[in-house]
């Protein structure tokens, strides 16, 4: 990674931003989600915050401008340069400038604009161009998908050389977000497990963790690491999280009846995902209302499974619809008339009929600790 | 490989130049402590810049990685310090 000269930062951790001028090729609402969600791969790693504003001067100023609109950088038309930012400072220090001339997208069709925001707010942070090919911060357009998005090292060390770390309520640092995949072998009861997936198979409860250790039902005949699954009366949709050696490139699923596969993975699209959908973290079959709820970052769709469609109007926020339940879905199940949330080492037994968390649970205690 | 016909080096070559001058040339003219050989050949120094930047053989030339790398979308932000 490398700094600009004099190493420009900014003096506090909370930074106002605003987006002044918009895109045609994008809908201001997508174009605030990718905004948002570029500060956060760094806000992730450092203790800065990000307050949008919608009037005024921010010190994040973020508009879509063409050719030459005065700053001395003129833009160049399709291609070539894609967008630029000012390091840290008063007045254009922090701004962020995107040609108007490309066409930006939330997926791969054109220059996503999530992965060069990600970029430019580097600049915007105090960060140069890197020498390294893996960085977000080397100077030519790689596509990185959005959901799931993990700041590589050598840009965390940069910008933990201007910030330092950001701090968990413990005071340790925490590590940047990203997939619940905790490599190491968890001991049986360790109070930080957490699971993949959880269905229900017939009678008994799969609690998915990709390693065989703990004493879950392990099925050897399906592939590991799942993060998502669901039993609906119809069919069994096993989700695995991919990259998986036996899957073909792209999110998949299998169908099942009992533990026999039936045929060949599947698209995820069959569902009526839309394209930039590249995973799923978890997903639940409600039996009375036979809809299946599949949760993707921070928000959830609804599948309806006598129309075979997805429903309109989704997807939603998780946590706006499903109140006191926090953080990344990692798995979920229905039971009783709950609907237990997995997130990390908590569950969340979630009352549908009072729409509110009737208690937390540690996950570790569904099997027995 | 065929050898490109004038044309196409003639606007590589203007490409490139533009590039160089867009990412490679510092602005306002030397920094402090920098001196420039008078009548020194700055686009080759610069060429090298930018392909030590970029991992690519540093040979002072226009040659086709160089050229791959120059025609990629890419960030405004300039390479060297500015």
């Amino acid at each position: 990674y490398r700094l600009f000269p004099g190493e420009p930062k900014w003096k506090k951790n909370t930074l106002t931003y605003r987006i002044s001028k918009y895109t045609p090729s994008m809908t201001p609402a997508e174009v605030d989600r990718a905004m948002e969600m570029a500060l956060r791969a760094w806000s992730s790693a450092v203790p800065l915050n990000f307050v949008r504003i919608n009037a005024g001067e921010a010190d994040i100023m973020i508009s879509f401008e063409t050719g030459d609109h005065g700053d001395s950088y003129p833009f160049d038309g399709p291609r070539g340069t894609l967008a630029h930012a000012f390091a840290p400072g008063e007045g254009l220090g922090g701004d962020t400038h995107f040609d108007n001339a490309e066409k930006w997208t939330m997926g791969t069709n054109g220059f996503n604009l999530f992965t060069v925001a990600a970029h430019e707010f580097g600049h915007a942070l105090g960060l140069a161009h890197s020498t390294d090919p893996s960085a977000l911060m080397y100077p030519t357009y790689k596509y990185q998908n959005p959901y799931g998005f993990r700041l590589p090292k050598d840009d965390v060390k940069g910008i933990q050389a201007l910030y330092g770390p950001r701090r968990a309520f413990s005071g340790k640092p925490t590590a940047p977000h990203g997939p619940p995949h905790n490599p190491s072998i968890p001991d049986l009861c360790d109070s930080n497990l957490s699971f993949d997936a959880v269905t229900m198979l017939g009678k008994e409860l799969l609690l998915f963790r990709d390693r065989p250790v703990p004493e879950a039902v392990l099925l050897t005949a399906l592939p590991c690491c799942l993060v998502g699954a669901v039993q609906s009366w119809t069919r069994m949709a096993l989700i695995p999280y991919w990259p998986s050696p036996e899957v073909p490139k792209g999110p998949h699923y299998w169908i099942t009846r009992g533990f026999q596969m039936q045929g060949p993975p599947r698209t995820i699209y069959d569902f009526g995902f839309p394209r930039y959908v590249q995973r799923i973290d978890a997903a639940v079959y409600l039996k009375d209302a036979q809809k299946t709820l599949f949760f993707v970052g921070d928000e959830y769709y609804s599948y309806d499974e006598r129309k075979r469609k997805m429903e309109k109007d989704y997807p939603k926020s998780t946590e706006e619809e499903f109140s006191g339940v926090n953080g990344q879905i990692d798995a979920a199940v229905e039971l009783n008339g709950y609907i237990y949330f997995f997130s990390g080492p908590k569950a969340y037994k979630y009352d549908t009929e009072k729409e509110d968390v009737v208690s937390v649970l540690k996950s570790s205690s569904w099997i027995g600790c | 490989l065929p050898a490109a016909s004038p044309r196409t080096s003639r606007n590589n070559y203007r490409l490139a130049q533009a590039y160089l001058d867009k990412y490679y040339t510092k602005k306002g003219g030397p920094q402090i402590g920098e001196m420039v050989a008078r009548g020194g050949n700055s686009t080759v120094k610069k060429i090298k810049e930018l392909q030590e930047f970029f991992g690519l053989r540093v040979t002072g030339k226009l040659d086709r990685a160089t050229m791959d790398v120059i025609k990629r979308p890419r960030c405004g932000v300039p390479d060297v310090a500015n």
